[in-house]
């Protein structure tokens, strides 16, 4: 499939959660989004990554103006999942490499992680599609961030960037 | 936007990869994937939620054809990234709703993992986007969840599910 890489994204109203150290068995991510989703509250990037040793966190993205809301939602269902600890974080930008095709194409989430490293970007969260590599970085450094992509992925330059595969 | 279902998906020949412990540092997530690239392994899903206490787990899946290879680089990187642990999986499937709109419904993700839950399947990892919401799940209950996802999201009958949102 081919490659095409149409824009650099970012979204500044998201806020990030983090459910800690539940029991990785059937059931808790269920529990967990359908709280949620019963309020309402648009859930964004869900990320989980494999447990250990059957406990396991989940991050999620969510609007800035639903924290209040999904703060007293989460801190009712705590002990029902067995959390052991929830936290909540503002202060972060979704940067995300937009375009098609790019599951196929190993060198895409790299370049995305080297630029983002080599100037002193931590990436805190990821989660990738074939038309969207996200990640969830520090609020200030999003503008850094963007412009850096930008010149990385040469979309400083006029039209979108066509790479045959 | 509106919401349409157009499918559920699965992936058989996928393995989970999870470096475990790294630093929550720049650059680190740049070093792991860049020397996957350059040995032209193709990595599909990579998920990666916030850290614990600045130390971080980042699982990604592969092709299975490809695990003896992506273990020597890894294997070989694990003291420059300063991982802890290197965890290999292949039995594994990878079922996906398939779809548009998806991230602004908060009942999708929720439906999904009830449907797996209710029915006993543990979900290993989680990433989502708003055409796709991906989970890893155990290798023998592929077959199953896939006719409980078509079963709940409508999908056993004949067409495609559009709902309006
Ligand atoms: C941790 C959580 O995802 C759990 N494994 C579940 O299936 O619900
Ligand atoms: C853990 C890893 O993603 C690290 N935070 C990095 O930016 O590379």
């Amino acid at each position: 499939e081919d490659l095409l890489i149409t824009g650099v994204t970012s979204k500044m109203d998201e806020a990030k959660i983090t459910i800690c150290g539940v029991p990785d068995t059937p059931g808790i991510a269920a529990k967990i989004f359908k709280a949620l989703a019963e309020e309402d509250i648009n859930v964004n990037m869900i990320v989980q990554s494999a447990s250990r040793k059957g406990i396991n966190d989940i991050s999620f993205t969510i609007s800035q103006s639903d924290i209040k809301d999904a703060n007293n939602i989460l801190q009712n269902l705590m002990k029902d999942v067995k959390a052991k600890d929830l936290n909540f974080d503002k202060n972060i930008g979704v940067v995300s490499i937009v375009g098609m095709g790019m599951a196929s194409h190993p060198g895409i989430a790299q370049k995305m992680f080297e630029t983002l490293g080599k100037h002193g970007v931590n990436i805190q969260m990821i989660s990738t599609s074939e038309i969207k590599i996200s990640c969830v970085i520090e609020r200030s450094k999003v503008k850094m961030a963007m412009q850096k992509l930008h010149q990385s992925f040469g979309l400083d330059k006029v039209g979108k960037k066509i790479l045959k595969g």
